[in-house]
C-alpha cells in the first residue's frame, strides 16, 4: 500500500491477548523468528508504545492493512488460523501488503474466471491501480504466500485462478514460507539491509570461500574441490546439476598419517543474541574413525588471541552420503566457528568434505528425522514411515508417523509412545508443543521455504470413550514393535493429512540426494499460559521466562480496559492501553486521560491563576488607595490646626 | 487412503483448507477474505 503512514516502526510492537490457543501463541513466536532471520522487521512486547499489534483468538484469520495508528490493531488468529504461513500472511497484510494478485497488472499473469466464482464474492477479486498499490519493481510472483490459491471462492470444482503459465497453476497459495520476491519486496519497502539473527551462509562455490580461514596451527589444510575420486561426486549445494560449478572444502585423510588434523576457521562473527545454530552437511569417504571437531575461537579484551573451545565432537560420520548436522553455540562475544578435521586409525581411501555451512541466532532443531531413498518410498503403495523413538528435553518419549498413503498428500502425525521416564513425568501430558518440519535443502537458510506445521498436547482433551488422549501411553496407548523387536507403548497420534501436497514435496529441494529431513522440536510451552509479555530471548539457554512468580503475581491483579499485567521487579504491573490521543492510567488502568483533557486542564488553570492575579492586584490597587487617603487627609488637617495657632 | 480414526486425530479433517476457506466457513464476508477494513474507505 503506498503511503508512508502505513508503515510501522522496524520493532513492532505485540501484545498475544489470553484469548489465544497455547498452540496459536508458540506458532505465532515460530513466525516472529522467521521475520528475525529474512527481514529487518523485529518483534518486542508491548511496553506502551502509542500503536501496537493486538493478536487474539477472534474468529477466522484476518488483519488490517498497514499500520492503521489506532493505538490497539487486532489481527485475529482463530480456529484453525495457527499454522506459520497463515500467521505470516497475516502479519504481511499488518506490515502493508496486499493479496499478490490484486496487483495492477495481475490480468498479464492470472485469468480470473468470473463465473466460476461464488456469487456475491467477487470483490475478493479487486485490482489496486499502480496509484494504490506499488509492486516495487519485483515481478508477478506466482510462488507469493500472499496469493490465493486456484480453488479461491469457487462455485463448483473449476478453478477460479488460472495462470497464464500453467505450470503455476499448482505453485499459486503456498503456505509454506516467504518466497524470494515476498522478501525481496517487504526488504525494499522498509529498507531492509540486515536482519537480526542471520549470521552468515556459506555453500564454498566461489574461490574465496566465504572468507574462510586455514589455521597455522595444524598440520594439513582442506582443499576447495568440485570432485572427489573417492566420494563426493558432487557437492551438496547443487548435486551435480551445474557442470563446471559446484564447491565443497575437502580434508583428504588417505594422505595423511593418524592424529593429523586441518583446521578451517569462519570469517570473524559478531554475535547480537547470544545463542546460535550452526548447521552444514557431511560427506565421509575416509575412515570411519575420521571425525570432525567444532570448535569456537571467541576474542575478548583479557584474549585478544581468541579462546579455542570444543563445542562438539562428530563421530561415526557415514560413509558414501552427504549428512546434516546441527551444533548449538552459545556465545557472547565476537567469535569464529572452527571446523578441525581429525584423521582417526583405519585405512581411508578419502576424506571428510564439508558443504552448505549456515549460522544463524535460531534455536537448533532438537532431532533430525533423515529418511533416505525417499523417492522409492513416495512411489510406492502402503508407504507409511515411523521414525525412530525421540525424548523430549522434559523426558518424554514420542515418534513421528509420516503417511504416504495418499495420491495427492502427505500426512504427519505426532505420537506419545512409552519411555524410560514415564513414571516421572506428569500425565495427561500438560502442554508440549511439537514443531515438525519438512526442510527445504537450499544452501541458504534465508530462501528457505521449508513446510512446518506445530500440534500441542492439551491435557484435558479427550477421547470418545472419554479417555484422555494425551494419557500415559501405556495407560491409553496400543502395542507396538521396534525394528528390533522391543515392545512399546504408542498413543493416538495428532496431526495433519494435508501436511503438504505431493506436487509441493517434490518442487523446491525437499527431497536432495534422495534424502528428506524432518526437524523435530518438542517444547514444553506452559508459561506461554501467563497473561504477562513475553521477553524476547536472550544469551541465556532459557528463552521465555515468565515464570512462575509471573504467574502468581499476576493471578492477583486485575487490570481495567485492556490492560495488560506484567511484572516489573517481582511486582505486578499494569500495562495500560493508549491510543495516539488518549490513555489509560491508574494502577489498574482504571482512568482515562486523552489530550482533549490537557487543553480543559491547561486552560482552567490558566483563567484560574489569571483570576487570582487579578484579586490580588484589585485588592492590593484598594489597600494602597486606602492607606494614601488616609495619609492625605491627616496632613490637611494638621495643616488647618498650624494656620489657627498662627492667627 | 485415510489413516483410521481410532490411530490418529486429522486436526485438518482430510482437506486441505486455506484461510479464505476457514473464513468463508465462518460465514465472514471479509475484505479480500481476511482483509479488516478499520475505517469506511480508509485502507483502500
Amino acid at each position: 500500500i503506498i503511503g508512508d503512514e502505513y508503515r510501522w516502526p522496524h520493532i513492532i510492537p505485540y501484545v498475544l491477548e489470553d484469548s489465544l490457543d497455547l498452540n496459536a501463541k508458540g506458532v505465532i513466536l515460530n513466525a516472529f523468528e522467521r521475520y528475525r532471520l529474512k527481514t529487518c522487521i523485529d518483534f518486542k512486547p508491548w511496553s506502551g508504545e502509542a500503536n501496537y499489534v493486538s493478536v487474539f483468538k477472534g474468529s477466522g484469520c484476518w488483519s488490517s492493512v498497514g499500520n492503521m495508528h489506532v493505538g490497539k490493531q487486532e489481527l485475529s488468529i482463530g480456529e484453525n488460523c495457527d499454522r506459520i504461513a497463515t500467521v505470516q500472511h497475516e502479519f504481511l497484510h499488518a506490515l502493508g501488503f496486499w493479496h499478490e494478485q490484486s496487483r495492477s497488472d495481475r490480468d498479464d499473469y492470472v485469468t480470473i474466471v468470473w463465473d466460476r466464482i461464488l456469487s456475491g464474492r467477487e470483490h475478493n477479486f479487486n485490482i489496486y491501480n499502480d496509484s494504490v498499490s506499488d509492486s516495487l519493481n519485483v515481478p508477478y510472483d506466482y510462488s507469493s504466500v500472499m496469493h490465493y490459491s486456484k480453488t479461491a471462492f469457487q462455485n463448483g470444482t473449476e478453478p477460479t485462478i488460472v495462470t497464464r503459465i500453467s505450470d503455476f497453476e499448482d505453485v499459486i497459495g503456498q503456505r509454506m514460507d516467504f518466497s524470494d520476491y515476498d522478501l525481496m519486496k517487504l526488504n525494499r519497502l522498509y529498507n531492509c539491509s540486515s536482519s537480526l539473527s542471520f549470521m552468515d551462509a556459506c555453500d564454498f562455490e566461489l574461490e574465496n570461500i566465504c572468507g574462510m580461514i586455514q589455521s597455522s596451527g595444524d598440520t594439513a589444510d582442506w582443499q576447495w574441490l568440485s570432485q572427489v575420486l573417492a566420494g563426493p561426486e558432487n557437492d551438496h549445494s547443487n548435486m551435480g546439476q551445474c557442470k563446471e560449478s559446484g564447491f565443497f572444502m575437502y580434508f583428504n585423510t588417505s594422505s595423511v598419517k593418524e592424529g593429523v588434523t586441518a583446521m578451517l576457521e569462519s570469517r570473524i562473527l559478531y554475535p547480537k543474541r547470544g545463542f546460535q545454530c550452526l548447521e552444514f552437511y557431511l560427506y565421509n569417504s575416509g575412515s570411519e574413525n575420521d571425525q570432525v571437531n567444532i570448535y569456537t575461537r571467541v576474542y575478548t579484551a583479557s584474549n585478544p588471541e581468541g579462546v579455542l573451545t570444543l563445542q562438539r565432537e562428530i563421530k561415526e560420520i557415514p560413509i558414501g552420503s552427504w549428512q546434516l548436522y546441527y551444533v548449538t553455540l552459545q556465545v557472547t562475544e565476537k567469535f569464529r566457528v572452527a571446523f578441525e578435521g581429525v584423521r582417526g586409525p583405519g585405512s581411508s581411501l578419502g576424506g571428510l568434505s564439508i558443504d552448505d555451512i549456515n549460522l544463524s541466532e535460531t534455536r537448533c532443531p532438537h532431532h533430525i528425522w533423515r529418511i533416505q531413498n525417499f523417492t522409492q518410498l513416495l512411489g510406492s503403495q502402503n508407504a507409511e514411515i515411523r521414525s525412530p523413538p525421540y525424548y523430549s528435553p522434559k523426558g518424554y518419549a514420542y515418534q513421528i508417523y509420516l503417511n504416504l498413503n495418499s495420491s495427492t498428500n502427505v500426512g504427519i502425525y505426532f505420537h506419545l509412545i512409552s519411555g524410560a521416564n514415564d513414571d516421572q513425568l506428569q500425565w495427561p501430558c500438560p502442554w508440549q508443543q511439537a514443531t515438525m518440519t519438512l526442510l527445504d535443502q537450499n544452501p541458504d537458510i534465508r530462501q528457505r521455504m521449508s513446510n512446518q506445521r506445530s500440534i500441542t498436547t492439551d491435557p484435558t482433551m479427550t477421547n470418545d470413550d472419554g479417555s484422555y488422549f494425551w494419557d500415559r501411553p501405556s495407560k491409553v496407548g496400543s502395542v507396538a514393535i521396534f525394528p528390533n523387536g522391543t515392545q512399546f507403548s504408542r498413543g493416538r497420534g495428532y496431526g495433519t493429512s494435508a501436511f503438504i501436497t505431493h506436487k509441493r514435496l517434490i518442487s523446491r529441494e525437499f527431497i536432495k540426494g534422495d534424502d528428506v529431513y524432518i526437524l523435530l522440536t518438542v517444547e514444553d510451552i506452559s508459561h506461554l499460559n501467563s497473561t504477562a509479555i513475553i521477553p524476547d530471548p536472550v544469551p541465556t539457554s532459557t528463552a521465555i521466562v515468565p515464570t512462575s512468580a509471573a504467574h502468581n503475581a499476576c493471578s492477583e491483579v486485575e487490570c481495567q480496559n485492556g490492560g495488560v499485567c506484567t511484572v516489573h521487579e517481582d511486582r505486578a504491573e499494569c500495562k495500560c492501553p493508549a491510543g495516539e490521543d488518549w490513555w489509560y492510567m491508574g494502577k489498574r488502568c482504571e482512568k482515562r486521560g486523552s489530550t482533549q483533557d490537557t487543553i480543559v486542564i491547561a486552560v482552567a488553570s490558566t483563567v484560574t491563576v489569571f483570576a487570582v492575579m487579578l484579586v490580588i492586584t484589585l485588592v492590593s490597587v484598594y489597600c494602597t488607595r486606602r492607606k494614601y487617603r488616609k495619609r492625605a487627609s491627616s496632613k490637611r488637617a494638621a495643616l488647618s490646626l498650624e494656620n489657627q495657632h498662627a492667627f | 487412503l485415510p489413516v483410521p480414526e481410532m490411530f490418529v486425530k486429522d486436526i485438518d479433517e482430510g482437506t486441505e483448507r486455506d484461510i479464505f476457506d476457514i473464513n468463508e466457513a465462518l460465514g465472514l464476508d471479509l475484505f479480500e477474505g481476511d482483509i479488516r477494513l478499520l475505517m469506511q474507505g480508509k485502507n483502500s
